[in-house]
């Protein structure tokens, strides 16, 4: 498959990040 | 119609979704957000919850008849009724494609810009700006596809909808000041006509927009 | 029975998933991926293309009637039928789930690991072993998941199948080499068993599965 094209795929690859912050968050909030 | 308990942390804007979608269906949900029925961090690390949601995330859905269901956007679906799913294949389909917008285009740029008003992330100012200009993006396209609409999909509410304001409610409660949304009133006169109607509201409540740009929380 | 122009750049494992989907349901699609009908970066920034897809992003659909849909999953589910789209609400729901699953939960760490192999981004080892821990994490869930099942959802394949395959394709041929794929067995006789399906094998072509890990291209 063809890979030029991927660079301009848009993904979200901190999307982890946010995931573990949010979830931490609120696991604090109903801690 | 579906009945069932929803699984979340309390004020959780994915299981907004799922929540606003049975209103309009008349779904019965009964849900469980707080001890002793569910403490996020612990109910959903055990045994019992990841046998039925094995990525053990909320919302999770478990349905009266033992049916489980897990990502907010099937969930939603799930309790939802035709009109709201988009009652032909070209609407369902652009349903979908709203509902994939709010996933793909709009939660990346918005966390990026909310979360360090709220001091779940560490600010970073270029990062920030960027965001800044996407959802700026996002709103011009939303504003163009509204100028000529009352809702995202055909003549009435649908899940488009309610995905979509869901997945605005942290910018329009915490940075989408007047001054920055300005030029984008097709957008706004969408957005509070959505939570303005009963259903929103009753899963909602009374919804203030952002009257002063929230900075980063250090 | 959908009809009509799918723009998209060539290889687009995006635009695999209505491809696939039209295999099933016998949709007509006529593919616009080079010039002198598409160019990448261009056709896709012009006013007439904005005005039908104001994201400016491929895959992008334009019925032979005109309607046009944007977002990969909701083309697929355009161009689909009923057995693919999951015939009841609670196959409907499923569906879903696992299109969303794919891309909330494969799609970012996939890309992690692969891209840097690719050598169109940069290497980060530590943001690399997350995600193939993330892999690994989304390997076990589908995995048991598969036990029992040959398909995701009910006893065929659905746009389940196709979409989660679909945004497995880098990782299977860039990265799951034997020994790394070797505890999730059920998945790749699954993966295998799809892949090797004629609808899928007229739009993949022959699939070799990786024999060695490739590692990132400095």
């Amino acid at each position: 498959m063809a890979t030029e094209y991927l660079v301009h795929e848009k993904v979200w690859f901190d999307k982890f990040k946010y995931d573990d912050a949010e979830r931490q968050y609120y696991e604090q909030l109903n801690g | 119609m579906a009945a069932g308990t929803l699984y979340t942390y309390p004020e959780n804007w994915r299981a907004f979704k799922a929540l606003i979608a049975a209103q309009y269906s008349g779904a019965q949900i009964t849900v469980h957000s707080v001890p002793p029925h569910f403490q996020f961090g612990q109910t959903n690390k055990t045994p019992e919850f990841l046998k039925k949601f094995p990525v053990g995330k909320v919302p999770a859905f478990e349905g009266a008849d033992g049916f489980c269901v897990f990502e907010s956007n099937a969930i939603a679906y799930y309790v939802a009724n035709e009109d709201l799913r988009g009652n032909t294949v070209a609407a369902a389909a652009q349903v979908l494609q709203w509902v994939s917008f709010a996933d793909s285009e709009i939660l990346p740029p918005a966390s990026t810009w909310v979360f360090p008003t709220l001091g779940i992330m560490q600010y970073n100012k270029q990062a920030t700006e960027h965001a800044k200009e996407e959802v700026k993006r996002v709103l011009v396209i939303l504003d163009a596809h509204l100028k000529t609409r009352t809702f995202l999909v055909g003549e009435r509410v649908t899940l488009a909808d309610i995905a979509v304001v869901c997945s605005l409610l942290w910018l329009y409660k915490q940075v989408l000041e007047p001054a920055f949304r300005q030029p984008y009133g097709n957008v706004t006169r969408w957005f509070v006509t959505c939570v303005n109607q009963p259903q929103f509201q009753s899963v909602l409540g009374d919804f203030k927009l952002c009257e002063k740009m929230a900075q980063f929380d250090a």
